[in-house]
């Protein structure tokens, strides 16, 4: 059970290292146990080092780093087992566009494995789906579904009214 | 597996019957503020069993049903179905299809009562089996595979414990 | 003590509802006490009713329409009583692309008598700016600060690797 | 009343001496994640007194210290100032500039300590002291008027009481 445990750890550990190098450019990042010989007794830290900066507890990180370095972990798992599917609310939000724009395509290249629903805002991020849903209301509280041909964003030309993002 | 498509019908501000198909691959959803896009994803987290209502931002799972918005009366039962593409028996029912339901009545004497429902393939189950069959099929939201708004510095933030649990649940 | 205290929550509340519905385009807001008779034993309630909607508990309101409601209650304070200045990091993060140009605007507004200081990534709001201070570290780990002369930005042209929301 | 300016040396990722002028109306911050943006605030929350680290993103106060990024050595102390323009004499000092410095410097013995000083126009006060002007010149923290990252909806989401507490303190 431990022996198939830190297998597994080794595995999402090494698609870790690998996707943060990708999405940072160039900066390190790995996650650790705190007891290897008996991992159920112990937490699993995260170490993340952006590119020109020294190691330091994640809770120092920027709100943009922070969220780089969750996508990661999820996609490190995913990598390794991927659920079904995934829903993903607004996680590019913190977002610069250089990442919104990484982050945007790494879903796109996970996704031919797997389902995914992102819920954005960003211009980034939809720019890379297969397809757009938007939803709206006119002004009666209830919503309604329209699909991106109404929508007119057949190039992804998405009008300002509704994101502009 | 994978989603093929979801029903709604009075789920939040989701009024009429309303269908989305999903596809393999990635779809975006987007639209302006408060229009409903974080109620889709409410959807997905009540049909597969969430049991409290404060992720649903409801106090209670009667607040899940469409109020009226401005200008009607509230309805008195909501229901959210989900379908899954089952060719893989990734779930434990030999079905390519397997289609969840639940739903959740007012009760007509109690002013506070409700009823709630759970059917797979229209055959009516208790919340303990859909969450077993959901575990099995490994259809769970522990592996941080479903994110809600705000929610993703939150596997920083999680005691270091929490965080390798999730990764127990996957060896 | 009490009646200062009502005084100045009317006033308050008298621009809670202006703002509101202003920022929400035709929405209602107000503020409430538990206790008109002792306030001090009571909370302040917020009720919001964005357009077309059901009054409901602020819980159940989207990102989007909670930011708006947060960004409504400190202005109210604000027009009330101004600090003598705002330090705002990424409050228009949750915000769609009407209504983070109509918080932009309010706050170009009420800078006109306090000093404010937003921190963003989004157009909409640099657009407002009487002018912007760029951050940047050159892979070393320090921080620069750049004026928008140099990063050229006059016509609040911003470059896209740097923000680009 | 307004801030003209503000200095800062090895606070955070700020390591040479940064001076940053202020002037009345609306100025933005701009610039990628990571560069340092929210450290400014961090940095004008620390020279107004700011007790805990935790609100700075620090387990401790010597957290603030330049740490020297990739190729440097850590500095030894680091130090913010703020100017202020008190023509209004909001602050209750005769003076038309009030500067308010603080800084954090290691003790060279023991690796775990340091001290941390308070200057008004030059002159050292006590942390108690600087609370007490601040307060008097209602320049504190309390009526949302300094809001961090990921805290917009804070005001929605903390308890009715507490919210009630920020019309207290304006009347
Ligand atoms: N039972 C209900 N009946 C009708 N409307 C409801 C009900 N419950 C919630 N709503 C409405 O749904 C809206 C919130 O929708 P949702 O959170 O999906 O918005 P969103 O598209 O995610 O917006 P944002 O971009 O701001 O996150 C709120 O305005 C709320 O009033
Ligand atoms: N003592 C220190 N010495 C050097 N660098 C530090 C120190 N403390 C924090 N940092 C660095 O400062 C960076 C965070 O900066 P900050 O939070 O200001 O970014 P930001 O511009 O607000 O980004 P975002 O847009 O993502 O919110 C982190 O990368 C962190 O490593
Ligand atoms: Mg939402
Ligand atoms: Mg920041």
């Amino acid at each position: 059970k431990k022996n198939r445990f830190l297998q597994v750890f080794y595995e999402i550990n090494k698609n870790f290292k690998e996707i943060y190098g990708i999405l940072s450019s160039g900066g390190e990042a790995e996650i650790l146990l705190d007891n290897y010989e008996d991992p159920f007794n112990g937490g699993l830290i995260i170490k993340a080092k952006p590119i020109g900066k020294k190691v330091q507890r994640i809770e120092a990180l920027s709100g943009g780093e922070k969220s780089l370095t969750s996508l990661t972990f999820i996609m490190s798992i995913q990598k390794y087992l991927p659920s079904p599917f995934y829903v993903l609310d607004e996680v590019d939000m913190f977002l610069d566009a250089v990442s919104a724009e990484r982050i945007g395509k790494m879903i796109k290249r996970l996704s031919e494995n797997t389902q995914i629903v992102m819920i954005s805002l960003r211009k980034a991020t939809l720019r890379e789906a297969d397809r757009i849903y938007g939803v709206t209301q006119q002004g009666d509280g209830i919503s309604m579904i329209i699909s991106k041909d109404i929508i007119s964003i057949k190039d992804h030309e998405i009008p300002d009214t509704a994101i502009g993002k | 597996m994978y989603i093929k498509m979801m029903k709604m019908e009075n789920f939040k501000s989701f009024h009429k019957k309303t269908v989305i198909p999903f596809e393999k691959g990635f779809t975006a959803v987007t639209g302006p503020n408060g229009s409903g896009k974080s109620n889709i994803s409410d959807a997905i987290i009540f049909v597969l069993g969430q049991k409290g209502s404060r992720a649903l931002r409801a106090q209670k799972l009667t607040d899940l049903i469409f109020n009226g918005g401005a200008n009607r009366d509230p309805a008195t039962h909501a229901s959210v179905s989900i379908v899954f593409d089952n060719k893989s028996r990734e779930i434990a029912i030999d079905s390519d299809e397997i289609e969840i339901t639940r739903t959740i009545r007012l009760s007509p004497n109690n002013p506070d009562g409700y009823s709630s429902n759970i059917y797979i393939n229209n055959k009516k189950v208790s919340h303990t089996d859909l969450e077993t069959i959901l575990d099995n099929a490994r259809i769970n939201m522990d592996s941080f595979n479903i994110v809600q708004q705000g929610d993703i510095t939150s596997v920083i933030e999680i005691g270091s414990k929490e965080r390798r649990k999730i990764i127990d649940t996957i060896s």
